[in-house]
């Protein structure tokens, strides 16, 4: 309950009607938003170690003892992903995999059609995208949606469409070719066709 | 662009040479094929010089007066438009001036034939002409709704909407407030009825409000900016900025959303909005790990 009470609360005083509805003066409903987030980072970090002890325990038990874990081999949400924001994607550089973790909460098989940002040099080579079982999932990279990004940051989306089962946790593997591998081409992400037809 | 390979029938996204408007294209059945039109356009808030409550935090009220100004001047601009074509995804991507965008995609692999409309509006302008704004995208279908709709705002049962009526008194200043008066809140679907040819399906990711202010079309206010308070408590005008002062002139907010549109028979709408709210309400929640080297083999 301590790890939610931040959350609880944030959301217990967000009832009142201006919360609700936005009437009420800026600095008050940035008050709002503020807590809020608060309330969601602490849930956020509680979920990221839950999520890593299911990682870091699946795999035989037979299997060694991992190496000291990676910083990086943290899952974490991306919230800011309709804006194109999603510093672990973005930070991939070719060489690298990222697993994407899709929860589906429905009771029933849904299609997810994924969009996550990457950064121009490491969906450059080439990008792979697999599920779990090791099949190639078929995919395409385009330009990201205006507004134009902020410097520095991704210029390329990554986009795939995967079916996910009922009540349950799928992973994918979103690999950037390093230089020397080779892959069928038909695995490959397709560059979109910019057409002005 | 051109999505076929949806199951239930193809939708495609075209530009119309005329006037560079926005078209989405979805074979309803054998018989008919239904075209949507997507335009962004703003209301002038109305200031409340009339004596009457301004448009604010808890009022909206466009000045109805006035037409919706077109965020951009009906013509066709290729500089305008970007469009681009894949087998997972196809997107076309419109500018409505140079605060407002669209993009529409359509996914090859999806069993529910629909358009995905998302939306970004602002900075919104306000220091250039001194007035507020309610800025809203429309859709324009064709279709003989003869002023009716339906909306849900409880995601449970669709409450059919009439213009300029009321079911419990009698609605008699449709000339005073034409626009605010048929404007219904959604909480995630509205759709047109009314036509036995088609039913166009409208969801969104929040709730925003909804109205048919002509037939065959259904718009909904998706951004605003306004000077004026209205009297009803706040104390401020709903003028939000992004750096939340209020003596600099910092730009307003930016906001982003996203629309599910389709078009059916009238039987078979139900069955498809449906599907797409529980969708739509219900998101897959993604989390992402860089796991080179023994994280992947081991999470294999």
């Amino acid at each position: 309950w301590d790890l939610f009470r931040p959350l609880a609360e944030a959301v217990a005083v967000a009832q009142h009607h201006d919360a609700v509805s936005g009437t009420a003066k800026q600095h008050v409903t940035n008050d709002y938003a503020v807590r809020i987030q608060r309330g969601v980072d602490g849930v956020e970090g509680h979920f990221s170690r839950t999520l890593n002890a299911a990682l870091l325990t699946r795999g035989s038990p037979s299997a060694p003892a991992p190496p000291s874990p990676d910083p990086d081999a943290v899952a974490t949400r991306c919230p800011l992903l309709n804006v194109s924001a999603c510093p672990v994607t973005e930070s991939m550089t070719p060489g690298d995999v990222v697993a994407v973790l899709a929860y589906n909460p429905l009771a029933w098989e849904r299609m997810e059609h994924v969009r996550i940002p990457m950064n121009a040099a490491a969906a450059r080579r080439a990008v792979v995208v697999d599920a779990s079982s090791g099949e190639f999932v078929p995919s395409a990279t385009l330009p990201a949606p205006p507004p134009a990004p902020l410097a520095g940051r991704t210029t390329t989306q990554l986009v795939f469409s995967v079916a996910l089962p009922p009540l349950s946790v799928s992973t994918f593997f979103v690999r950037s070719l390093s230089e020397n591998e080779v892959l069928p081409e038909t695995a490959l992400a397709e560059a979109a066709e910019e057409t002005g037809a | 662009s051109e999505s076929d390979a949806n199951d239930g029938g193809a939708v495609s996204v075209s530009v119309d040479p005329n006037d560079g408007g926005l078209l989405v294209d979805f074979v309803v059945d054998a018989t008919f094929n239904l075209t949507a039109k997507i335009t962004a356009a703003f209301y002038a808030s109305h200031d409340g010089s009339d004596g009457f409550v301004p448009s604010g935090a808890y009022v909206f009220r466009p000045d109805s007066s006035q037409e919706a100004t077109p965020l951009r001047t009906p013509s066709f601009d290729a500089a305008a438009f970007r469009a681009f074509r894949s087998g997972v995804l196809a997107e076309t991507r419109v500018a409505f001036g140079d605060w407002a965008s669209v993009a529409v995609r359509t996914w090859s692999k999806e069993r529910v034939p629909h358009a995905e409309v998302e939306w970004t509006v602002g900075p919104i302008p306000v220091e250039a002409d001194g007035v507020g704004k309610e800025v809203i995208v429309r859709y324009s279908t064709g279709l003989a709704t003869g002023g009716t709709w339906a909306t849900d705002s409880n995601g449970r049962d669709m409450q059919p909407r009439r213009r300029d009526h009321r079911d419990d008194w009698t609605f008699r200043n449709a000339s005073e407030e034409p626009v605010s008066s048929n404007y219904y809140p959604f909480g995630s679907i509205a759709t047109l009825t009314g036509d036995e040819r088609a039913g166009f399906h409208l969801l969104t990711d929040r709730s925003q409000g909804v109205g048919s202010i002509r037939d065959g079309e259904l718009e909904a206010m998706v951004h605003r900016r306004n000077l004026n308070d209205d009297w009803l408590g706040v104390g401020e005008a709903m003028n939000e900025t992004q750096c939340g002062c209020r003596e600099c002139d910092c730009p307003g907010l930016v906001a982003r959303g996203t629309h599910l549109i389709a078009a059916t028979t009238p039987a078979t709408g139900p069955r498809t909005y449906r599907e797409l709210q529980t969708r739509s309400q219900n998101p897959t929640q993604l989390a992402f790990a860089k796991v080179n080297g023994w994280f992947e083999e081991s999470i294999r």
